[in-house]
């Protein structure tokens, strides 16, 4: 059994329709042989075409900046160069479902309310959204875990953004209010 | 409540498992 079930999410990007229309969910699980049975039996990112992305979040929570969860929240964001699609975008998003999924941030684990995997022509993205953006302990306790799970350079860094900051921001990226 | 925690490690041996 999983600490919580957690719902699987799917977008595609269909101009014709409204930007919740193209959202569904795909299906939920509470245990690990769910998870992986979900797993092996869906595309990888790597194979979506591009505009489509998954999110998967805490069950009764809804992917989306709105959602009571999410909208004092905010997201730490891997943006991932073209080239890296077929190197690292799979496993990063293995990577970030198994820490979710397996409650790995500890005592902050909790406000952790979900991911996001964007697959995008001009670079992929994958987000970890936190619940609370003001909460700082949490959030750099998150980022750091995360950043150590994912198995990235020293070097690198990773950027926190508020939801509210982002939504306001409809080209530019958001400021960085945190970074690891 | 008791926390349900598991490593990566733990859950990738969970995906060969029959």
């Amino acid at each position: 059994p999983l600490m919580t079930s957690w719902a699987l999410w799917f977008f595609k990007n269909e101009r014709s329709r409204a930007w919740r229309e193209n959202l569904q969910m795909v299906t939920r699980f509470d245990t690990v042989e769910d998870f992986w049975a979900l797993y092996n039996n869906i595309k990888l990112p790597s194979k979506l075409s591009p505009g489509c992305d998954y999110a998967l979040f805490r069950d009764g929570i809804e992917p989306m900046w709105e959602d009571s969860s999410n909208k004092r929240g905010g997201r730490w964001l891997v943006s991932l160069a073209k080239q890296l699609r077929h190197l690292d975008l799979d496993r990063l998003w293995l990577d970030t479902m198994l820490c979710l999924i397996g409650e790995g941030f500890g005592d902050y684990g909790p406000d952790v309310c979900g991911a996001v995997v964007n697959i995008r022509t001009k670079g992929d993205k994958i987000a970890l959204w936190t619940r609370e953006a003001d909460s700082q302990a949490s959030v750099m306790h998150i980022g750091r875990v995360y950043k150590e799970r994912l198995g990235l350079s020293m070097k690198a860094t990773i950027g926190y953004q508020a939801h509210a900051d982002t939504a306001t921001k409809s080209n530019s990226l958001a400021r960085n209010k945190f970074v690891v | 409540g008791t926390r349900i925690i598991y490593d990566r490690k733990f859950l990738m041996e969970c995906r060969n498992s029959p």
